[in-house]
């Protein structure tokens, strides 16, 4: 069940009507830029926090 | 005023609305394990003298009616009152008697401050229905019974709470380690770990984060009999174990934009369970009081 809400909520934020199919090769080599890692932290942090809060 | 694509309009306040503050003491009226299920505002409509209804009738004969708004106060630490809207109604000048308003917004907003200490303050607001050269002032002769004792107790404002026995009817936390989900009998918490490398179908395209703990809600809650209320319900009898919170869960992925590969960060919002709880079908969620 929540893996297919991953999958539904994920091609709905990406506006993919397939799964993407990409090669191992397609992404070896790919480096993830730092304004997108940065982006990722804070929401990461964000998220941690309102589990901390709203655990309390 | 700073949007370039829009004219500045100038305005004037007009406001002739008169108000009445309402201060409830909640020292023991919410019990820790109780659930909130509706709480209710009685006021009681004074009579507006004949001669008035007669007179308003001739002047306005289309309109005989005010909005009466109830607001809940929330003091806060720096001294500035904060309003929220939590319910509004028309009222006419020929009604009198008792009028309720749904009033557990404001209940729930006391609630996640937190300080029980602290009175509920609601504001009860009349004012015109309508603004320009047909409105009424009916708002000027609609007047509610006041907290103050000179208005008599038999009319004084009410406010009733109903709740729900939550070691009876709520859930019971984590589930029981180990025990089948077969087995499983009251909603609860099960810890689980979605394990994204593992899913095929996510293979090479989500990249961060690898896993993550969240926790599904299993099992069932007690149902709710008509003969062991006291009050009558005003959801479905039908109570279900549901995720009650959730937190946004970010992700890192590729996908192809044109002939590259790019990346981008995703959010999936309410996708962690956090907790879980039993609430009727059709109950209204409540609303998180900002910051």
């Amino acid at each position: 069940q929540i893996e297919e809400k991953i999958q539904e909520s994920l091609m709905k934020q990406l506006n993919l009507n397939d799964i993407p199919v990409l090669e191992k090769t397609d992404v070896e080599k790919l480096v993830i830029p730092d304004h997108v890692r940065t982006k990722y932290i804070s929401l990461l942090k964000r998220s941690s926090e309102e589990t901390f809060s709203r655990g309390k | 005023r700073h949007t370039q694509a829009t004219a500045e309009i100038m305005g004037n306040f007009f406001s002739d609305a008169s108000s009445q503050l309402l201060v409830f003491s909640m020292n023991d009226r919410l019990s820790p394990t109780g659930e909130l299920a509706q709480a209710v505002l009685r006021l009681f409509q004074k009579p507006c003298p004949k001669e008035v209804i007669k007179r308003q009738s001739k002047m306005f004969p289309f309109n005989s009616h005010a909005s009466v708004t109830i607001y809940w106060v929330q003091t806060r630490e720096d001294g500035i009152n904060r309003t929220y809207v939590i319910d509004s109604r028309r009222v006419s000048i020929h009604e009198t008697g008792w009028i309720s308003f749904d009033v557990t917004q404001a209940v729930s907003y006391w609630q996640q401050q937190n300080k029980t200490d602290q009175p509920l303050v609601l504001e009860v607001s009349v004012h015109r229905e309508n603004i320009g050269p047909m409105a009424s002032n009916a708002h000027k002769f609609i007047s509610f019974s006041s907290q103050n004792p000179a208005d008599g107790e038999l009319h004084a404002p009410q406010l009733q709470l109903h709740t729900l026995d939550t070691k009876e009817y709520g859930a019971q936390g984590n589930c029981i380690p180990n025990m089948p989900l077969t087995k499983i009998t009251r909603c609860c918490r099960s810890e689980t770990y979605i394990n994204l490398q593992n899913l095929k179908w996510a293979e090479n395209w989500i990249l961060d984060p690898p896993g993550f703990k969240t926790y599904t809600c299993v099992g069932s809650c007690q149902q709710l009999k008509k003969e062991h209320l006291n009050f009558k319900w005003p959801f479905s009898m039908q109570r279900k174990c549901f995720a009650a919170k959730s937190a946004h869960l970010p992700l890192i992925v590729a996908v192809k934009d044109g002939d590259s590969i790019v990346t981008k960060v995703v959010t999936l919002y309410n996708m962690k369970v956090l907790e879980c709880g039993c609430a009727s079908v059709g109950m209204p969620i409540m609303k998180k009081l900002k910051p």
